[in-house]
């Protein structure tokens, strides 16, 4: 995340971090039911077997995890059928885990949208990450504060990309705050009623986020996906095991 | 990996050896780069002239929008085709080797455009030193020129009469983007090979249609896709399926369609909510004999709620009113179910006339620890 802050050890309880031996950590993903969590598409991109893949749940800081963090193995991954890796469209995947998490207060999912529930233009969410912080790739989380863009508007900084009705723009012109390089796949979360939180965005991609070219950071919009999300979810909880 | 003696996946396009290097990456990789797409080649190798160690990062790199955004200015015909040979540079197969742009080709993009782009106080990328490349080729192969026909837009992108590329997406979308409007002429579906949305002036390509996946307003693109007999239901991905195998706890629908959606709970004004299972296209109460708190927790998790539940026996006074049951199968728990209509059956007589009335939980998510207060 550019231009954020580092976030208190529990603070987004949902966040998770894909990571694949021997790299470590290579995308963010959002914990989504017990044995759910979603993350961008992009990021199986020639990694496709569940095997190499593990996921840690409530770590704040990838170089020390905490007595607080939990490991799973991944047992299943659902990519988008209509992911298209020219265009970044459709970018979304779904993980089930080998089994439950624990719940505890440093892992916890976070709500989905339903189908009608949009992040409305001009409000502020915030998003999430390991990723690059235009000097260095930090060890703790990020987070950083995001104002919702109208797709139109959001159209105008991408004259060579179609923004589509499955991305959601989010950040500033100036590209203050913005996520990068290893954010893909984290959560774009906003506060709705009751202090809950709710999932309406996975980082996804947008300019080089550390050079001269600014502007939002373009999200895959969970709202539009919600149903699919579901809908997957019961078919291999309840019909294909 | 180099220095050390770990061994990794090669060329993945992830840097897994500590130092970051990966040797020997130089393969022929199919290009996939929207901007890029009409080129008279197939395949890229990596790195580029520019640096970009893969294609995403060429795809998301300052120069794959500075290219697109000059060629609007018409100062050189051949410019994108040149902007491609440095951003997915042509790759031969056979030698697995990286063919450069000939040097006159950079020259002249750098000549013509360079001085547009200081117009606006940008300067030309760096990296693109023309002397990098070979002189041009006599009858060698040994870098690449422009075709006559080459084009200027990728497929991406739409080409206005005066010669400048303009997004797709911005055609025919009511406002003016070409100087001479072309990009707003000959707007129909059908003059652009596409499909027409009923009541509504949305395009979509023809693949689209009965694909599962709705693209068209008021989802028209996915109406009328299926021709079933008058026993049959039709599922999300359009296959035909006889309707007693509706919700009968086995997939019968590709998509599984004909499994979802099939218990729900009452709306009520009361905590409790009556069981509805939906089988065979009706709904059904679910007749209280042999209930137990097992199946309350399934049917909350179908229905995408969780416990505990609270289950309530609720007593049909009406006698008179003939009511739709659905009964447990016998031996239920030997059958390895894992839904809940796969336990139920229609016509038994329900012996308790009750039916089952449930409340299940909401799923707790979305909520942070409260901060930790100390006392200062």
């Amino acid at each position: 995340v550019i231009g954020g802050r580092t976030s208190r050890p529990g603070r987004w309880p949902w966040q998770c971090s894909l990571q694949s031996d021997p790299s470590g950590h290579i995308c963010g993903c959002v914990l989504i039911g017990k044995k759910w969590a979603l993350t961008v598409a992009h990021c199986f991109e020639g990694r496709e077997n569940a095997a190499v893949w593990k996921v840690l749940f409530g770590i704040n800081n990838l170089d020390h995890p905490s007595a607080f963090s939990q490991t799973r193995t991944v047992k299943r991954i659902i990519l988008h059928p209509r992911y298209n890796r020219a265009v970044v469209d459709y970018d979304i995947s779904i993980i089930e885990l080998d089994e439950e998490i624990n719940e505890t207060s440093y892992v916890r999912p976070v709500c989905l949208p339903s189908k009608d529930q949009v992040a409305k233009p001009d409000t502020y969410c915030y998003i999430t990450g390991w990723g690059h912080v235009g000097n260095r790739m930090p060890f703790k989380l990020q987070e950083g504060e995001v104002r919702i863009i109208p797709l139109e508007q959001c159209q105008s900084y991408f004259d060579m990309k179609t923004i589509t009705s499955r991305m959601l723009c989010a950040g500033y012109e100036s590209g203050t705050v913005d996520s990068c390089m290893g954010d893909s796949g984290g959560p774009l979360v906003c506060e709705q009623s009751e202090g809950r939180w709710t999932l309406f965005g996975l980082t996804s991609w947008g300019s080089v986020c550390f050079s001269k070219v600014l502007g939002p950071g373009v999200y895959s919009n969970v709202t539009h996906f919600a149903d699919w999300i579901q809908k997957q979810i019961y078919s291999y909880t309840f019909l294909l095991n | 990996c180099v220095p050390s003696t770990s061994c990794s996946e090669p060329c993945s396009g992830v840097s897994n050896c500590v130092t970051h290097n990966q040797t020997d990456c130089s393969q022929c990789e199919l290009i996939n780069l929207e901007l890029c797409m009409n080129l008279p080649y197939n395949y890229t190798t990596f790195p580029n002239y520019l640096g970009h160690r893969t294609q995403k990062e060429a795809s998301l790199s300052w120069e794959s929008s500075l290219f697109p955004a000059l060629v609007q200015t018409n100062c050189y015909k051949y410019l994108m085709f040149f902007a491609c040979t440095i951003l997915v540079p042509k790759c031969d197969p056979e030698k697995n080797q990286q063919i450069p742009p000939c040097r006159s080709l950079c020259e002249h993009s750098k000549e013509r455009c360079e001085s547009v782009l200081g117009v606006v106080g940008l300067q030309w990328p760096e990296d693109t030193y023309c002397t990098q490349f070979p002189e041009d080729n006599n009858g060698n192969k040994t870098c690449l020129m422009p075709d006559q026909d080459v084009k200027e837009c990728s497929p991406s992108h739409f080409r206005c009469r005066s010669g400048r590329c303009i997004l797709t997406s911005r055609r025919c979308d009511g406002q003016s983007d070409c100087e001479d409007d072309s990009d707003e002429k000959n707007c129909g579906c059908t003059e652009r090979g596409l499909f027409e949305c009923p009541s509504s002036k949305v395009c979509i390509k023809h693949m689209m249609i009965c694909d599962g996946f709705p693209d068209c307003p008021g989802n028209f693109d996915e109406k009328n896709c299926s021709f079933c007999k008058e026993n049959e239901m039709v599922c999300g991905n359009h296959e035909c399926v006889h309707r007693n195998q509706w919700c009968d706890g086995h997939k019968d629908c590709k998509d599984s369609s004909d499994e979802w959606g099939c218990v729900t709970l009452s709306k009520s004004t009361n905590p409790e909510s009556l069981l509805i299972v939906h089988k065979s296209t009706a709904d059904y109460h679910v007749c209280a004999d042999d209930w137990e708190e097992e199946l309350s927790w399934m049917a909350c998790r179908q229905i995408g709620l969780g416990g505990p539940p609270v289950t309530e026996i609720v007593k049909e006074y009406n006698q008179s009113h003939r009511r739709k049951w659905l009964h447990l199968v016998p031996n239920w728990k030997r059958k390895n179910i894992s839904t809940l209509q796969a336990a139920l059956v229609r016509g038994q007589p329900c012996r308790s006339k009750s039916r089952v009335s449930l409340l299940c939980n909401k799923e707790d998510c979305g909520r942070r620890p409260a901060a930790r207060m100390n006392k200062r």
